[in-house]
């Protein structure tokens, strides 16, 4: 699936 | 956020800003691997390009652009204010034999086959294996001077400080970021050798670390 993947971290 | 992220993220400013002031206030860079340095900068590049697109927290926010900047001004530390101590011969990891799995990689293991995506993906694993060129160069050179030590361990702690923040966000709150998790535990392994010589040498007062 081409979602947008959230990175919450550095 | 919770305090092994948070005291993580101190422990990679730390290391980040040892290595600048070491730089700055020797005004050399003998025994740093610039390579390494340029990798680095090349992962925040690649990671935090959402900087403008994501909003996370102010500070997420902050803490990218501190990282961009502390990454890119060590870089042109190295190779333009202080080139002439830039130890070039030693320097001499072959960064492509990185550059390239990394990068292949990064297109068939991911989590969505967008530009910004891949971009993140190929940042987590360069960031496995970008320390790489600065472990070669030391035992290339055989030692390494005590601050550059320091400098690394406040890296590794911060990997090893991650670590312990996964375990804890999957138990409190079933957060699992296989790609992250995996590069990681290769990121943290490549330490352990270092860790063992650091604390058996460099804490033992002796200074310099030198290799056997």
């Amino acid at each position: 699936a081409d979602e947008e993947v959230a990175h919450d971290e550095l | 956020m919770n305090i092994f992220r948070l005291s993580g993220d101190v422990c990679h400013l730390v290391a980040i800003i040892i290595l600048f002031l070491k730089i700055w206030r020797s005004k050399s860079c003998a025994g740093i691997s610039g390579k390494s340095q340029l990798l680095f900068a090349l992962v925040f590049t690649t990671r935090y390009l959402d900087l403008f697109t994501a909003f996370i927290s102010i500070y997420n926010t902050v803490m990218k652009v501190v990282f961009l900047v502390l990454a890119y001004a060590t870089v042109s530390l190295i190779y333009f204010r202080f080139r002439k101590s830039y130890d070039s011969e030693s320097d001499s990891f072959r960064v492509e034999f990185l550059l390239v799995p990394v990068a292949g990689l990064s297109f068939l293991e991911n989590y969505s086959f967008t530009p910004l995506e891949i971009l993140w993906t190929f940042s987590i694993y360069l960031e496995s294996v970008a320390i790489l060129p600065q472990l070669f160069m030391i035992t290339k050179t055989g030692e390494a001077e005590s601050i550059t030590t320091h400098y690394l361990f406040f890296l590794g702690l911060y990997r090893t400080l991650y670590l312990a923040n996964w375990v804890w966000r999957y138990h409190e709150e079933g957060f699992f970021d296989q790609i992250a998790v995996v590069s990681g535990v290769v990121q943290t392994i490549f330490y352990c050798d270092f860790f063992y010589l650091y604390f058996t040498r460099v804490l033992r007062g002796s200074g310099k670390m030198t290799l056997p």
